[in-house]
């Protein structure tokens, strides 16, 4: 399961 | 932060000056998908929603800022500016939204990391954004002449995602727990849309002549 708050990409 | 984001981000940034540049010196847009420049509007915008949520770093916010800034006003000159709309190719970029939208929406709704809202939008954003340039691909095959900004706009375009993939590499292999397949996957599909036009890309630079896409 990917971790939802590592969003940090654009 | 890595080296291969790092460049990935850069050169997705020096797309969109390089277009700039072609519209604001040259006042021209052709040779210019209005449609794929929409649709990264509509892709920016259903991305970046935690804008105001989640604050991640200073950067971040800036670089979303400028990416929604930018598209938004790409659309706008290619639309209303008095000079730049004339130069559109309206009869050519004939692209229907609906038929790139409407799956990809289907999509996001069916395959999601969580289903809410803005997971919905953010993951319908990268499967819209890995197809976004199809209309921009066929505009480009219909018109015999690319001049070089909009060769080397596309170009860009297309290497920055393919820096991307370099990056997940990396940070898959760096940090723990780093897993993210649907950018995985649609920033695949979206390198490998780019795959024919790199080949011809590379061949005029090579050969040291005008980039032609074969009819």
């Amino acid at each position: 399961v990917a971790n939802i708050s590592s969003k940090d990409e654009l | 932060m890595n080296i291969f984001r790092l460049t990935a981000d850069m050169t997705h940034l020096m797309s969109v000056i390089v277009l700039l540049l072609k519209i604001h010196t040259i006042k021209s847009c052709a040779g210019i998908s209005l449609k794929t420049q929409e649709l990264y509007a509509i892709v920016f915008t259903c991305r970046y929603l935690d804008i105001f949520t989640d604050f991640i770093s200073f950067y971040n916010t800036i670089m979303k800022v400028i990416f929604l800034w930018t598209s938004f006003s790409i659309v706008w000159y290619m639309r209303y500016h008095k000079i730049v709309r004339r130069s559109y190719d309206k009869d050519q970029d004939t692209f229907r939204h609906v038929f790139l939208m409407l799956p990809c929406l289907v999509l996001a709704l069916l395959i999601n990391e969580r289903f809410t809202f803005k997971e919905v939008m953010w993951t319908f954003s990268f499967y819209l954004e890995a197809v976004a340039i199809l209309p921009q691909l066929v505009l480009l095959q219909r018109t015999r002449n690319i001049d070089n900004l909009t060769g080397q706009y596309i170009f860009l375009l297309g290497a920055y995602r393919a820096l991307y993939i370099l990056n997940w590499i990396y940070r898959y292999v760096t940090e723990p727990n780093y897993v993210h397949w649907i950018p995985w996957m649609s920033g695949l599909v979206q390198t490998l849309l780019y795959g024919d036009f790199f080949y011809y890309y590379f061949l005029s630079w090579k050969n040291n002549v005008k980039l032609q896409l074969p009819a």
